[in-house]
C-alpha cells in the first residue's frame, strides 16, 4: 500500500536530501514524524 | 568586522570586492581548516608500534568535518574459517581481504572515512565467513558511533567490540578489535597539494616547473583558469625562484578555491563540486586520489555489506552502482533487489524480494502480454484474492501466522516499538495494524505547523514538480494528477505542485499519520484495482497503478501549506483502508489518520 501527498505549486520546500535520493531515483527510508520540509507560503505572503 | 574572525562562514559570498573582506574569509576558512585541530582533539603523541597513526581523539563533535581513519585489526571468532570484515558507511561499503584459516583473523586494514557533523556517522562492521564456491555467510556484526567514538576520553588506542549473531537472540560470536583516530586536518591539506602535484610532477622533484604547472591548470578543466595560468603561477610562485614548491601550491589552491575556484568538478569521479563548500571538496578529492593507490587496504566500490559478500561472483564487476542495481524494466536479475537509503542510519540497505514474486511481478507488470492478461479477469481475481485474504487474517488461525513473519522480517520489525506483547494480537490483521508505543516516533517540531512531517514508516520518494516525479519514477504512461484525485476533486489547485510518495512494505508499521496540521475538507473514495504498488509496477509504462488502483482521497485544508491532497491506495492483499478521523475534523501534524490491512 502507498500513501500519495500532493501539495500545490511552490507551498513547500521539501528537505534537500529527499529530493537528491529522488532524483537518483533511490528511495529513502523513513520513519513517520521525520521532517519532510517547510512551508514555503509564510516566506511569500512576508515578501508581498 | 568586529569579531568575525572568530566565527566560520562558510556561506560568505566570494564575489565582495573589499580586499579587507576578501582577506579576512581566506583567514576564516584557513582557521576552518587549521584551529579545528585544537578545538577537537588531543594528540596522544605516540605511534602505536604496528604502523598505525597517531591517535587524535575529538574534544567537540559540533560542526567536524574531516578524515576518520578506521582499522579493522583483528577477530577472535568461536571458531576456525577464512574470514573477511565488510565496513558499511554512508552510501559504500569496504572490504578487507580474506584472512588464514584460523579462529583469530587479522587483517590490519585501514580506510579513510568522510566524518561530520551532519553525514554518516555510524559503521555497521560485518563478519563472514568464505567459501569459495557459494556465497559467504554472516556471521557477526557490530556498529560503531565514529563520531562518539572519537570524542570518548580514552586512554586505549584500540576498541574491542562484541560481535553479534544476525539472528536473535543476538548471542555474541566473537570480538573485532579496531581502532579509530582522526587525520590531522594540516595533513590532510598537504597530502592533497601533495596528490595533486604528483599527477604533473614529472621528473619528480617535488616542483612544478612552469610548463607542469600549465598541465595541472588544464588537468581541473576550467576554462578560465586555463586562460590566466601564468597570472595563477605568478601568485603561486611567492618566493619568485621560478618553480611552484609544494607548500606554495598548498597555499594557492586554498587561496583560490576561496576566491575563485579552481575546480568545478572532480578530476576522478567527475563528481559536481560544491563551490560553497571547500572543506569538503579538499576531503573529497583526498578520499577519490586514495582510490586504487594501495593506499587503502579496504577495497570498496560495493554498495552494501550483501554485495561485499557475494563472493566470486561479484568479483566480475567489482564496482556497482545503485543505477545499474536498480529494480525496473532493463535491471535483469537485479530486480530481486531493492537498494534504499535509510534516512536515519545514513546508509544504503539492500531488501531483499522473493526471486518468485519479482519474476511473476515483471511477468504481469512489465509486459504487453501480462497487462493484457489483467484485463482478462486477472483485476476480479486479484480483488477475489485480496478478499479472502482478508477473511483469513481476521481469522484466529492467522495467529499463528505471526511469529513466522516476525522471524522473516527479524532485522526490521523491531517488537520493543510496538506498544502491545505478542500475545495481544487475536489475529494476524491485528498484529499487521499494530500500534507503537507512545513516544517512539518522535514528531519533528511538533509546535511548528510550518514544518511538514512523514506521514508513514516507509520508502519515500519526493519530487518537487509533477513533471519529475514522470520523468524519474512514474512511469506509467496515463498518470495524471486528475486522474490521481480522480473525478470529484478538481486537480487545479495541484497542477504542477509537489509530489511525495510513501510506500509501505509488508513489514511496516501500517498506520497512516498527517504530514500537516489542519481541516479535513472531504474524503472521497475511489473504487478501483489492486495491483501491487512495487516500483517494478510503478516503473512500467503499461502499468497505471496510482490512477487505476482502489484509493481514497482526502484534501486537507492548512493554513500553512493551503491544500494538501492526501491518497491512500490500496495494494494486491493490502486492499482495505481505514481511517480514524473524518470530513470537518480539525487534525494536528503526526496525529494518526488511519490504517491499511488485508482485505478488498
Amino acid at each position: 500500500s502507498t500513501v500519495i501527498c500532493v501539495f500545490e505549486k511552490d507551498s513547500i520546500q521539501i528537505d534537500e536530501d529527499l529530493l537528491a535520493n529522488s532524483s537518483r531515483s533511490l528511495e529513502t527510508l523513513v520513519r513517520v514524524g521525520t521532517k519532510l520540509g517547510l512551508s514555503t507560503r509564510k516566506v511569500s505572503q512576508t515578501d508581498l | 568586522m568586529g569579531n568575525g574572525n572568530s566565527k566560520i562562514d562558510s556561506s560568505s559570498s566570494s564575489s565582495s570586492s573589499d580586499p579587507d573582506a576578501e582577506e579576512s574569509r581566506i583567514a576564516r576558512f584557513k582557521d576552518r581548516v587549521h584551529l579545528r585541530r585544537f578545538l577537537r582533539r588531543r594528540r596522544k603523541g605516540t605511534t602505536n608500534g604496528r604502523g598505525f597513526h597517531s591517535h587524535t581523539k575529538l574534544g567537540s563533535v559540533e560542526d567536524f568535518a574531516g578524515i576518520a581513519i578506521l582499522t579493522l585489526i583483528r577477530a577472535r571468532m568461536n571458531f576456525k574459517d577464512k574470514w573477511l570484515a565488510c565496513v558499511s558507511f554512508g552510501e559504500q561499503t569496504f572490504r578487507t581481504g580474506i584472512s588464514d584459516h584460523t579462529k583469530e583473523p587479522a587483517w590490519n586494514s585501514e580506510k579513510k572515512l568522510l566524518l561530520e557533523k551532519d553525514g554518516p556517522h555510524i559503521a555497521r562492521i560485518s563478519v563472514f565467513e568464505t567459501n569459495r564456491i557459494s556465497r559467504n555467510n554472516l556471521v557477526g556484526y557490530c556498529e560503531i558511533d565514529l563520531l562518539e567514538f572519537l570524542s570518548q576520553d580514552s586512554d586505549s588506542d584500540t576498541e574491542e567490540l562484541e560481535l553479534l549473531d544476525p539472528s536473535p537472540p543476538n548471542a555474541v560470536v566473537g570480538k573485532i578489535s579496531l581502532s579509530c583516530s582522526v587525520e590531522d586536518p594540516i595533513e590532510t591539506e598537504k597530502r592533497f597539494a601533495k596528490r595533486i602535484l604528483s599527477i604533473v610532477d614529472y621528473n619528480e622533484d617535488g616542483e612544478l616547473s612552469f610548463p607542469e604547472f600549465s598541465d595541472l591548470i588544464d588537468a581541473f578543466g576550467n576554462q578560465v583558469a586555463a586562460s590566466k595560468k601564468e597570472e595563477l603561477f605568478k601568485a603561486a610562485d611567492k618566493n619568485g625562484d621560478g618553480v611552484v614548491t609544494l607548500d606554495e601550491l598548498a597555499a594557492l589552491l586554498a587561496a583560490q578555491q576561496e576566491k575563485e575556484p579552481l575546480m568545478n568538478c572532480c578530476p576522478v569521479c567527475g563528481e559536481a563540486l560544491e563551490v560553497s563548500d571547500k572543506l569538503n571538496n579538499m576531503i573529497h578529492l583526498t578520499l577519490c586520489f586514495d582510490e586504487g593507490t594501495g593506499n587503502q587496504v579496504m577495497t570498496g566500490g560495493f554498495l552494501t555489506d550483501k554485495q561485499a559478500a557475494y563472493g566470486w561472483m561479484f568479483k566480475l564487476s567489482e564496482w556497482a552502482h545503485f543505477s545499474s542495481y536498480d529494480v525496473g524494466l532493463n535491471s535483469g536479475s537485479s530486480a530481486s533487489h531493492i537498494v534504499v537509503y535509510d534516512r536515519q542510519k545514513k546508509r544504503l540497505v539492500e531488501e531483499i524480494i522473493d526471486g518468485k514474486i519479482v519474476l511473476s511481478m515483471r511477468a504481469i507488470y512489465q509486459s504487453k502480454v501480462g497487462l493484457t492478461l489483467m484485463d482478462k479477469g486477472v483485476k476480479e481475481l486479484l480483488h477475489s484474492i485480496s478478499e479472502k485474504q482478508g477473511k483469513r487474517m481476521d481469522s484466529v488461525e492467522s495467529a499463528k501466522d505471526i511469529p513466522h513473519f516476525i522471524e522473516s522480517f527479524k532485522d526490521q520489525i523491531n517488537m520493543n516499538e510496538v506498544k502491545h506483547p505478542l500475545e495481544y494480537f487475536k489475529t494476524f490483521n491485528e498484529f499487521f495494524i499494530r500500534e507503537l508505543k507512545p513516544g517512539v516516533r518522535p514528531i519533528a517540531h511538533v509546535e511548528c505547523d510550518d514544518v511538514a512531517v512523514c506521514a508513514a514508516d516507509c520508502r519515500l520518494m519526493a519530487f518537487k514538480s509533477i513533471d519529475d516525479s514522470l520523468r524519474l519514477w512514474i512511469k506509467g504512461r496515463k498518470f495524471s494528477v486528475q486522474g490521481l484525485l480522480g473525478q470529484d476533486i478538481s486537480a487545479r489547485a495541484f497542477m504542477d505542485g509537489s509530489l511525495v510518495i510513501f510506500r509501505l512494505a509488508p513489514q511496516d508499521y501500517h498506520r497512516f499519520h498527517f504530514p500537516v496540521s489542519g481541516f479535513i475538507e472531504q474524503i472521497v473514495d475511489i473504487p478501483g484495482c489492486l495491483y501491487t504498488v512495487n516500483p517494478i509496477a510503478v516503473n512500467s509504462k503499461y502499468c497505471n497503478v496510482f490512477t487505476e488502483n482502489k484509493r481514497s482521497v482526502s484534501i486537507i485544508s492548512s493554513s500553512d501549506f493551503g491544500k494538501v491532497a492526501f491518497v491512500a491506495i490500496g495494494a494486491t492483499m493490502v486492499g482495505s483502508i481505514t481511517f480514524r478521523k473524518g470530513k470537518g475534523d480539525y487534525v494536528k501534524k503526526g496525529e494518526e489518520f488511519g490504517y491499511f490491512s488485508f482485505g478488498g
